[in-house]
């Protein structure tokens, strides 16, 4: 089979590619990487969640990619992520001092039907693939379907709208297995969602305008996150709170986190403000993963510094 | 595979919060199957959106008689996306 040191991180690949590459890495790390299922999405599918840890009972750091399943270049970067770690576990003095405080999770494929459905049938989906049962749309926006503000504003009641909320908050398995599964850890002191695009990075409040506590915490730390982004090649991010830097949007995933507890919450905007959208080139993968990591490396050290 | 052929993506770029709101009430046209990338939020922030071959030319004379300034962001979706599968064959073919 092949190993992680012949895959191309500058190339998209489907769900079998990245499952196997999942599989690799935990093989050829094992005192290192293992692969946690915490649930399966509504037509089966695993999803799966890698686990970087170099002992028991640690504190985590969260990051999920691909939640929207459009939003190909966040899957992508997260490979990448994934095999930065284990080749960095050792030679980097900060992620090592990281890894032997705190445990990383990374799931790749959040959103598993909708990620196979962008490759089969229509490259532009984005929300989940449940029916909707009085309506012919089928799908929910897995990031209006948390219990946060649910309901609100900026998500909306009709199944054939990109945004629909759901039926009710948590409905979908994948949002549920996240829920369930941060529950059950009850120690992820940091939670990173990405998407794409827009460049920016978000914190706590979409649904409300009302400010979080630590506010003014995580917008300093917001800054230096997108100062050294934007050291590498130049990309420019705006950050801020959801709601005051793009819109209201109801049901977010790092609104129902932050109200868990989880202070450090945070969501990316990847690339591309410039010319592609949705349909950036895969000659971009590794730049924008790159300089991703450097902003988050930002976000895990704050974590990891500042536990509570 | 859902063909996106002479599908574009137009870059709208909202000055006041009237244009945001004439922008805003396109989303609710459902019959013109528009696909918001971004969504309108705030004056000054870019609404790029999908728009399907059929629907071209009622949108950009809707957004121009209102004179709201707009570019082609993509000239045709499924070009990018016939390279992007061509790009994956010779990656697998590798």
């Amino acid at each position: 089979g092949r190993s992680t040191n012949s895959f191309n991180y500058a190339a998209y690949h489907t769900f079998d590619e990245i499952n196997a590459f999942i599989d690799n890495l935990v093989s050829e790390n094992p005192n290192l990487v293992s692969k946690i299922q915490i649930g399966s999405s509504y037509e089966g599918r695993p999803l799966n969640v890698l686990k970087f840890s170099t002992g028991p009972n640690r504190p985590a750091f969260w990051i999920d990619t691909g939640i929207h399943s459009r939003e190909w270049v966040t899957q992508a970067s997260a490979v990448w992520f994934a095999k930065k770690i284990v080749t960095d576990f050792g030679k980097d003095p900060s992620l090592t001092n990281t890894l032997n405080q705190m445990d990383i999770l990374i799931e790749i494929v959040t959103n598993p039907d909708g990620f196979v459905y962008t490759h089969k049938s229509d490259r532009m989906w984005r929300k989940t693939r449940s029916p909707n049962s009085g309506s012919l749309c089928v799908g929910t926006d897995p990031n209006r379907n948390w219990d946060a503000g649910f309901g609100g504003p900026g998500s909306s009641s009709n199944p054939c709208t990109e945004t629909y909320r759901g039926r009710a908050a948590h409905s979908e398995p994948e949002v549920k297995a996240i829920v369930d599964f941060v529950k059950s850890h009850g120690n992820i002191k940091g939670f990173v969602s990405i998407h794409s695009y827009s460049q920016m990075l978000l914190f706590p409040y979409g649904y409300t305008n009302t400010r979080v506590p630590d506010h003014d915490e995580l917008n300093a730390v917001s800054k230096k996150a997108i100062t050294a982004l934007a050291s590498l090649y130049g990309t420019a991010y705006t950050y801020g709170s959801i709601i005051s830097t793009i819109y209201q949007a109801s049901g977010g995933t790092i609104d129902w986190t932050y109200n868990q507890g989880i202070k450090h919450s945070y969501s990316f905007e990847l690339r591309d403000t410039g010319r592609y959208g949705f349909a950036l080139p895969a000659n971009q993968i590794i730049p924008t993963a790159e300089e991703t990591w450097l902003a988050l490396t930002i976000l895990i050290e704050h974590t990891r510094d500042n536990l509570y | 595979l859902e063909n996106f052929s002479g599908q574009q993506v137009l870059r709208i770029f909202p000055t006041d919060e009237a244009q945001v709101n004439l922008v805003r009430a396109l989303e609710d046209e459902e019959y013109l199957q528009l696909d918001f990338w971004t969504s309108p939020s705030r004056v000054l922030l870019p609404i790029d959106i999908r728009v399907p071959l059929h629907h071209l030319q009622s949108v950009k004379v809707y957004l121009e008689s209102n004179s709201i300034q707009y570019s082609i962001m993509i000239h045709d979706v499924q070009n990018l996306l016939d390279e992007e599968q061509r790009d994956m064959r010779r990656n697998r073919a590798s």
